[in-house]
């Protein structure tokens, strides 16, 4: 799985 | 994007939409908690600060302006326009309360020691808690118009349809992100009272009375 931070939501 | 996200992000929406209409048409925000609505502002504004430095796409673009500008128009709505009719005396939630703990949790558990990354870990852990102000007052007064009610409901909705965003996302992407994760199930208990209420009680429309 890939943990790193997501900045694509809101 | 997938059906949960947009869902979610829809629901949101129109929980701000329903609480503006509801301020300007009976002139009056009564009920509402003052100190939720700053809460939310402080929310968007640590966590969009990225807008400036980083971009997804229009609809994630527009969508920050909106939270951003419509929650402070509540602000507005709420101390000067329509001042009178907010009664600061059953508002009585300590924030700090809310506040202190998102900033411990933010410094602890983060991706990793900008000021960027623990803005945004405080403003995930702080909307969790930011309903409670308003639940507080909710439950100080013992019922609430109608639409004040819908506008908590659609709020919790909004949240609680980002748990399986995150379960779908991890199942077609393999992406996983705890922190917003937790923070959705975290405020999702928060609302599961409000929820059985809501359920018993507006849904079969009766008025929304606490036992």
């Amino acid at each position: 799985a890939v943990w790193n931070k997501v900045h694509d939501e809101l | 994007m997938n059906i949960f996200r947009f869902l979610a992000d829809l629901s949101h929406m129109a929980s701000i939409v329903i609480l503006i209409l509801q301020i300007r048409k009976t002139k009056s925000a009564a009920g509402v908690s003052y100190k939720t609505q700053f809460l939310y502002a402080l929310v968007f504004v640590t966590r969009y600060i990225d807008i400036f430095f980083h971009y997804v796409s229009l609809y994630n673009t527009f969508m920050k302006i909106f939270f951003v500008t419509s929650t402070i128009y509540i602000l507005y709505l709420m101390r000067v326009q329509y001042k009178p009719s907010h009664d600061p005396n059953i508002d009585t939630f300590r924030i700090e309360y809310i506040i202190a703990p998102s900033a411990v949790l933010a410094l602890i558990i983060n991706h990793g020691y900008t000021l960027y990354e623990i803005l945004w870990s405080f403003s995930v852990w702080l909307e969790s808690g930011a309903i409670l102000p308003q639940l507080f007052m909710l439950q100080r007064t013992g019922e609430a118009e109608t639409l004040t009610v819908h506008y908590i409901f659609a709020l919790g909705i909004y949240r609680l349809l980002y748990i399986p965003n995150w379960i779908y996302r991890y199942v077609t992407e393999g992406r996983v992100e705890p922190i917003a994760f937790l923070a959705s199930l975290i405020q999702t208990a928060l609302y599961s009272d409000f929820f059985y209420i809501y359920y018993t009680k507006v849904m079969q429309g009766k008025k929304f009375e606490l036992p």
